[in-house]
């Protein structure tokens, strides 16, 4: 029984036992803001005091680039990184905070700038930010891509969260509606997290869909080869699906994993917060465990995981758990009623692959 | 002789945002050139090789510096923008290890003259406040090729960044 989610019920349901914290020398992990929001120090450590029991972990922030605002926390800032300390425990931890210093400056672009200047950056990067794909040009998202690339190549692992909209809706003309998926969720150069619920939300139980989860398939980017069989076989096996007019099932579909996004607890403004939800929280804790396992890989001198995906849906989802019951939302209109895409067994355009089981996953990227 | 660069012209201003009237052509803007980059066809393939676990090739990462070399612009890119910016004036710039984006420092009018057709207006959001230009720019036709797109002109960030969701939103209980 359990009255929310905090680290002790995160790392019970994931598997990590006290032992699963941070030792590697050279392993580190970022989580970048964009609005203006803020972390407080001080909220970290009282999160750390209250939530932090059982497990070696570290209350202080290694590194802020950029320059935080004054005033008060934001509740997402402080969601982020409480929660990547939590499951990546006792790893040094950046955070990148660009509110933008000039009016006409964009934040976003302020960060991607950053990355290109820092020859050593962290391994693992989360980011709870996203756009409606078309509202961006394809230019500036082509170019976007790029500076993944930029990121892949170096090694470094960039995990956005799926969106709080389910598959998302677009009201085109003659009123016809179409799914509105995400960037940089949607692009294929980087691992996307989608949203669960425990079945019982006061029990630690398996996990189902959350409703708000994020996914669907892309407009702009055709699906990369990486999970051509994957999506493929969802197409083909799964009960039933939106009308096709709804999607471009030939585009990089996404999320490609999951992890628990509803019922959290945050500390904010020293004020302990419930309720918390959304993808901005299973991002961070997925980026966590992904630093866990980076931490064993440079203890074993192997290098970092960096771009996960192509090697995430190799393992055709062992070692995570497979979230294979209820759906997601969408548009609110006669054809769809408010449904978008179900889970189901294997990969899903809901949950992914699944949520991470620690122990096998390790197993797994050790290999 | 301008050219547009038209994939990069969504010029809608998100309904949230109340437009707060013309900036004064003295004020500072700071703009960000994405100047085209080379071999992204190769950097797409090395991707691939270093992330892929059945390559040879998997986790031996590049350094920046090798990512520099790979995707740095060439050098007429470099000398074409270079050109264009201080034929008007603009010299406070900064570049990036990797060569490929520029940041400018300089006051409206003179943007306004780099890029025809914008015209930076203020915007606010509750005590956010951003200057953008709500009408499509264009660049001469010399460096368009050279360019991806200019930031700082046309996008608004979002709404809110995803999540940020909690709530009340579910009313469930146990049992």
């Amino acid at each position: 029984f359990h009255l929310g989610v905090t680290p002790a019920v995160l790392r019970s349901r994931y598997n990590l036992t006290a032992a699963d914290v941070g030792s590697a020398a050279n392993n580190s992990q970022a989580v970048a803001q964009f609005l203006e929001q803020f972390y407080h120090p001080a909220d970290l450590a009282e999160f750390m005091t209250m939530f932090g029991g059982g497990f070696k972990h570290l209350s202080v922030v290694d590194k802020v680039v950029g320059k935080q605002g004054g005033g008060k926390a934001g509740i997402e800032a402080s969601l982020d990184v409480e929660y990547i300390m939590s499951s990546g425990a006792n790893i040094s931890t950046w955070v990148f905070t660009n509110p933008g210093r000039h009016e006409s400056q964009e934040p976003f672009l302020q960060w991607m700038l950053l990355l290109s200047n820092i020859s050593s950056i962290p391994w693992v990067h989360t980011i709870s930010y996203g756009d409606d794909e078309d509202s961006l040009s394809a230019a500036y998202m082509d170019r976007i891509n790029a500076e993944f690339m930029k990121a892949g190549v170096r090694g470094i692992s960039m995990l956005f969260a799926s969106g709080d909209s389910g598959a998302g809706c677009r009201h085109m003309d003659r009123g016809v509606n179409v799914f509105r998926p995400s960037f940089p969720a949607s692009s294929p150069y980087v691992t996307t997290v989608g949203g669960t619920s425990f079945k019982n939300p006061y029990k630690i139980t398996y996990e189902v869909t959350d409703y708000i989860s994020g996914g669907g398939f892309s407009n702009v980017f055709a699906m990369p080869d990486y999970q051509v069989s994957a999506v493929n076989s969802y197409l083909k096996g799964v009960q039933s699906l939106p009308p096709v007019s709804y999607y471009n099932a030939s585009g990089r579909a996404y999320p490609d994993i999951a992890a628990l996004s509803d019922n959290y607890w945050v500390v904010s403004n020293r004020v302990p917060i419930p309720w918390v939800s959304g993808t901005s929280a299973s991002t961070p804790v997925f980026g966590g465990i992904l630093s866990l396992i980076n931490d064993q890989r440079f203890l074993k001198g192997l290098p970092s995981l960096g771009f996960l995906n192509p090697r995430l849906y190799k393992l055709q989802g062992r070692a995570l758990f497979d979230v294979t019951e209820g759906c997601h939302l969408s548009c609110l209109d006669e054809k769809v009623q408010g449904k978008g895409f179900c889970a189901s067994p294997s990969w899903d355009p809901v949950t992914g692959w699944g949520t991470p089981n620690y122990p096998a996953l390790l197993k797994a990227l050790l290999e | 002789h301008a050219a547009y660069l038209e994939a990069d012209q969504d010029t809608t201003v998100p309904e949230d945002w109340v437009h707060a009237g013309r900036v004064s052509p003295v004020e500072e803007v700071e703009l960000t050139f994405a100047l085209k980059q080379q071999n992204v066809e190769r950097l797409r393939e090395l991707l691939q090789q270093v992330s892929d676990p059945d390559s040879d090739q998997y986790g031996k990462y590049l350094t920046l510096e090798e990512v520099t070399s790979l995707v740095r612009p060439s050098d007429l890119t470099q000398k074409a923008i270079l050109l264009w910016l201080n034929s008007h004036g603009v010299t406070n710039c900064h570049t990036v290890l990797t060569q490929d984006f520029l940041q400018c420092l300089m006051p409206v009018q003179v943007a306004e003259m780099l890029l025809p057709g914008s015209e930076f207006h203020r915007y606010t959001r509750g005590d956010r406040s951003l200057i953008r230009s709500a009408s499509p720019y264009a660049v001469h036709n010399d460096v368009s090729q050279h360019l991806d797109f200019v930031g700082g002109v046309h996008r608004f960030p979002p709404k809110s960044e995803v999540g940020k969701s909690w709530s009340g939103r579910r009313q469930t209980s146990p049992g």
